[in-house]
């Protein structure tokens, strides 16, 4: 199965 | 001092009713650009950028940028109170724990003021790069609707791939399959009845369709939805809100392991 992405991994923190 | 005189009320109901399945608590954000809110859900798996832009605002004074911790539930409770014809006035005073919704009718007959709590939310502020994306897809928001609304019943996850062919939605679950496909359709009678596919390269995603179907809970602020397709990046599933700003919401794809 295909594992959930988190945003977090695309958009840092400002 | 914040005073946000909004003639279409309902608008910020609607916009209520888009946001508040998917995030619980936020803070709305105001500046002398508008009234804006970016919050992620409980598993940080979408994200939701909201702006209404002082220009959309009858009345608009915001003295100093202030930040609104409200729960959103609380919010919508409060704003369905409001008739659907009211104008809403949104108010605060600087360093009050409260807010103060003030509906009048439009014949100003019946004025009545709700005051909510404040409460503090410990927020992330995310930086979302411009990007090019591989495709765009501008399609009425009603048939997306409707495509995510079938899928889910038949499986958990979208497949979104965009070719030459146009865009094909697809899904499997133990029942069976399910592909919808979509050509550029430009010849309507109305410009909002259009689907445009717009494509770089050709890209292929899978989301969850349970984000999906909440982030249609915001159809009926726009005809028109616009979903935007990168390999490297998050979905962008935007319906802008006439002459005031937009809502767009973020979902990170699944990934193959």
């Amino acid at each position: 199965d295909a594992k959930q992405g988190n945003i977090l991994s695309f958009f840092k923190r400002v | 001092m914040l005073e946000l005189r909004l003639v279409q009320g309902s608008l910020l109901k609607k916009v209520l009713d888009a946001i508040k399945e998917l995030v619980k608590d936020a803070n709305f954000d105001c500046s002398t650009t508008g009234f804006s809110l970016q919050a992620m859900d409980s598993s940080h798996v979408a994200l939701v950028s909201l702006l209404l832009r002082a220009e959309g605002f009858e009345h608009y004074r915001c003295d100093r940028n202030l930040s609104m911790g409200m729960n959103l539930d609380n919010m919508a409770k409060m704003l369905k109170c409001s008739g659907n014809d009211d104008i809403i006035t949104i108010k605060a005073d600087d360093g009050s724990d409260s807010v103060t919704f003030m509906f009048e009718s439009p014949t100003q007959d019946k004025i009545s003021d709700f005051e909510m709590k404040l409460m503090d939310i410990d927020s992330e502020h995310l930086g979302i790069p411009e990007a090019e994306y591989h495709a765009i897809i501008r399609m009425p928001s009603a048939e997306f609707a409707k495509i995510c609304r079938d899928l889910a019943s038949i499986g958990d996850t979208v497949v979104i791939s965009v070719s030459k062919e146009g865009v094909k939605f697809s899904t499997r679950g133990d029942i069976g399959a399910a592909n919808v496909v979509l050509r550029q359709n430009t010849t309507v009678d109305k410009p909002e009845e259009a689907t445009i596919i717009e494509m770089n390269e050709p890209v292929s995603l899978t989301f969850a369709l349970r984000y999906m179907n909440s982030f249609t809970k915001a159809t009926p602020l726009s005809n028109i939805v616009t979903i935007s397709l990168s390999s490297e990046l998050p979905v962008v599933v935007e319906y802008k809100i006439a002459e005031m700003g937009y809502i767009r919401f973020y979902l990170a794809p699944k990934i193959e392991e």
